[in-house]
This record gives C-alpha cells, sequence and structure tokens, in this order.
C-alpha cells in the first residue's frame, strides 16, 4: 500500500 | 487591465479544464500577462496557467492586479461567448468586477458581462526549478486514453520510465493492466510521435483520479509534456501558442 503526500511536502509556502 | 482575445475559445477550454479541480481563483494580472496559481482542495494537485502577454492583441495592464473569480461564476459567462468571438476582458484598478465582452467576428453582436470579484486569500506557492530526470511528450489523446483505461481498474498508476521507454501500470480488485509506449518518431506527423529523454530511471506512483482530471486539457494542445523525478510531483504540461501554458503539479504516492 501507499499513501498519498500533499505538494506543501515539496513546494515552499511563500 | 484590458486584454483582448481573438478567440474566444482559448479562455473557455482553460476553464473548463480547470474547474472541477480549483473553484475560486486569483487571476494575477501584470505587464507579462495573465497567471493563475491554485491549489485543490485536498492540497494534493496544483494548477499552474500562464497566459502571456503576447498571447493577447492588444494587452495593456497598468498596475498589477489580482482579480479574484469564482470559476463556477466564469463558466456561466462564457458560455454566452462563441468560440470564434473575440473576447475582450477590462478591470479597472482596485476592482469590485472584471468585465468582458464578446463580439461575433462576423456580425454586429456584442454582448457584455460583469462578473463580481471576491478576496481571494490564496496560499502561493514557490514551485523549485527542477531538472527533471524524464521528460516524455507524447499526443495528449494517448495519454488521455491510457489514464482513462486505467482508472476503470484502479486508483493509482506506477510510472516507470527506462531507456526501454514508458510503462504506465495498475492493479486493482478484477485484475491489472499496464500500457507501454516507447521512443517513436512518426515521419507522416509529428504531432503523434513520442519524445523520451531520460538521465536517470524514474519509478512513481499516481492517484488516477487527477491525472483523468488533468486530461480535460487535451483539447487545449495536440501534445502534453510529462516530467518526473523521484520523490517529486509530476508536472503536465500543456503548451498553448505564444509560451503561454497550462500545467499541474501532482505530489506522488508513497510506500509506507
Amino acid at each position: 500500500t501507499s499513501h498519498q503526500v500533499k505538494l506543501l511536502a515539496f513546494f515552499n509556502d511563500r | 487591465l484590458e486584454a483582448r482575445l481573438e478567440q474566444a475559445a482559448m479562455l473557455k477550454r482553460v476553464v473548463d479544464a480547470i474547474k472541477d479541480l480549483v473553484q475560486d481563483c486569483n487571476f494575477d494580472c501584470n505587464d507579462s500577462g495573465i497567471a493563475l496559481q491554485a491549489m485543490d482542495n485536498s492540497h494534493v494537485a496544483l494548477v499552474s496557467m500562464m497566459l502571456k502577454s503576447e498571447s493577447f492583441s492588444p494587452f495593456r495592464c497598468d498596475r498589477n492586479i489580482a482579480l479574484g473569480i469564482n470559476l463556477t461564476s466564469l463558466t456561466k459567462v462564457l458560455r454566452a461567448a462563441q468560440g470564434d468571438d473575440i473576447l475582450t476582458l477590462k478591470a479597472e484598478d482596485a476592482p469590485d468586477v472584471v468585465n468582458l465582452t464578446f463580439e461575433s467576428p462576423e456580425s454586429d453582436r456584442l454582448s457584455e458581462y460583469d462578473i463580481k470579484l471576491m478576496d481571494i486569500d490564496q496560499e502561493h506557492l514557490g514551485i523549485p526549478d527542477t531538472e527533471y530526470a524524464a521528460t516524455i511528450t507524447l499526443p495528449s489523446s494517448e495519454f488521455s486514453r491510457i489514464t482513462r483505461d486505467l482508472s476503470a481498474l484502479s486508483e493509482s498508476v506506477a510510472i516507470e520510465c527506462t531507456k526501454e521507454g514508458v510503462k504506465f501500470t495498475c492493479t486493482g480488485d478484477i485484475g491489472n493492466g499496464s500500457v507501454s509506449l516507447r521512443q517513436h518518431t512518426n515521419v507522416e506527423n509529428d504531432a503523434k510521435s513520442v519524445d523520451i529523454s531520460l538521465t536517470e530511471p524514474v519509478a512513481l506512483t499516481f492517484s488516477l483520479k487527477y491525472l483523468v482530471n488533468f486530461c480535460k486539457a487535451a483539447g487545449l494542445s495536440d501534445r502534453v509534456r510529462l516530467c518526473l523525478s523521484n520523490e517529486v510531483p509530476l508536472l503536465v504540461e500543456y503548451g498553448l501558442s505564444n509560451n503561454s501554458y497550462l500545467r499541474f503539479y501532482l505530489a506522488p504516492k508513497i510506500g509506507d
């Protein structure tokens, strides 16, 4: 099984 | 702001392609064009649109403004435009509304609408410049077909790219399936070619529900570009004329 990662784990919150 | 589009169809298609993913968006206008960046509610997918000033004729934007628009409202108004109508967007400084006019190229029909703007406090993400390990350019209809076919079997797709080609694999309750594509140059019609550029093999898993959603943009471009690196979001790009684009980013699914 795999779980969904959120974009905020990769992109900086400006 | 005053921005005139020769064909309303372009904006109609862009909004159609993203309206199920994002609802309230700021259209950021400055002298380089009109940009939009918005994440879906689950914070898994991101839409990034850039309509360069060169895509409009004329284009004028004297001061940077953010037009907060509800896409359902915009869709209602754009439905009143024919695809080949000339569309003009106008907004004042510190506007309450955005004004849209649709001119028929072959009659004297002119329609005019105002859409109320909203204050949208949107998170703006900094997307790092990435040298992707694999870039695959393929017909957008082919990518739509793959995502549609595999989504009938499973919620997720594994995308594996090696020097042999790219393979889309899914596993579901009724069984499993895969589609493999190799680098292929169609000499008669370059739009049908599959181009793969690879610096290292990649293998990533993504939710098909989002990919199916991105494919609503297929009508905007014959070609789609997939950019992948291990453990970073997938970039799906539909190029538009004048270097304008519609990009989607999708966070991967990762094993426990």
